[in-house]
């Protein structure tokens, strides 16, 4: 089974 | 900002191209021109605008302004967009509206629109555009756009992988499989079909298919796509525009759990 990852995994909040 | 295209079609398809995908948006105006970067609300596709000045007639940024806009609202003023209007897009010292004024002379025709603008608070991500990746590919938007709308009738899941024999998009859906290899090519005759790929080590990702389906409604900008692959990272899709800018989408994997 396949989970999304989001991008707030790779990149950084402002 | 005072800033006129001379094809006023140009900003509908920017605007278009990602409307869908996004709900509002702030477009950054300085002087280089007019900047925006807005994620979906899964947080999983990132869309980046650049508009450069070279894309305009004619650009003026006295002060850099922040124009917050819902897109649904923008897209339904830009359906009055043709090839023979210029549109000029106008926006006070103090922004509260934004002012777009669609002309043709040759039919002694102009409208004006006015937009009020929202105040956007959205996280903004901290995205290096240099990002390295380990496999770039440019090719047709055309092929990309067929390849993504046959596969994903499929499954809601979509696969990319490369290597020094091409690049392989597949699907495997419950009842059915499929896969679609192309392999670098040179058209003499139509630089557009090209596809070359450039790559330091072999990648293979999957990605939801309905963010794919969103990301090819802005092949209408270029007939080129790039594609930025990285083991484990998010892919960019991008757009560019013929005279400079262009719209790109940072779009998160999948991963097996």
């Amino acid at each position: 089974k396949s989970k999304q990852r989001k991008l707030t995994d790779f990149f950084p909040v402002d | 900002l005072e800033a006129k295209f001379d094809d006023s079609t140009i900003f509908k398809k920017i605007i278009d191209s990602f409307k869908d995908s996004v709900t509002q948006i702030n477009f950054v105006c300085s002087e280089s021109g007019i900047e925006a970067q807005a994620i979906d609300d899964s947080r999983v596709l990132l869309v980046t605008v650049s508009i450069p000045p070279s894309c305009f007639e004619s650009y003026r940024c006295d002060r850099p302004t922040t124009i917050g806009v819902y897109l649904a609202s923008l897209a339904k003023l830009l359906k009055s967009a043709n090839t023979n209007s210029s549109l000029t897009l106008y926006v006070a010292d103090k922004p509260d509206e934004l002012l777009l004024l669609f002309e043709e002379p040759k039919n002694q025709k102009s409208m004006e629109y006015k937009l009020k603008l929202v105040d956007i608070t959205a996280d903004m991500l901290e995205v290096d555009s240099d990002m390295k990746s380990d496999v770039t590919v440019e090719m047709s938007s055309v092929e990309f756009t067929k390849t993504v709308r046959d596969l994903t009738q499929l499954s809601d899941s979509f696969t990319v992988s490369v290597t020094k024999d091409g690049i392989v998009f597949s699907v495997q859906g419950d009842t059915a499989q499929g896969k679609v290899l192309l392999q670098p090519r040179e058209d003499l005759a139509d630089e557009s079909n090209n596809l070359s790929i450039s790559m330091s080590k072999t990648i293979d990702l999957s990605f939801a298919s309905k963010y794919l389906l969103d990301i090819i409604k802005a092949a209408s900008i270029s007939n080129k796509i790039f594609l930025k692959f990285s083991d484990d990272t998010p892919a960019l899709f991008e757009f560019k525009m013929e005279k400079g800018g262009g719209v790109g989408f940072y779009l998160a994997p999948k991963y097996d759990d």
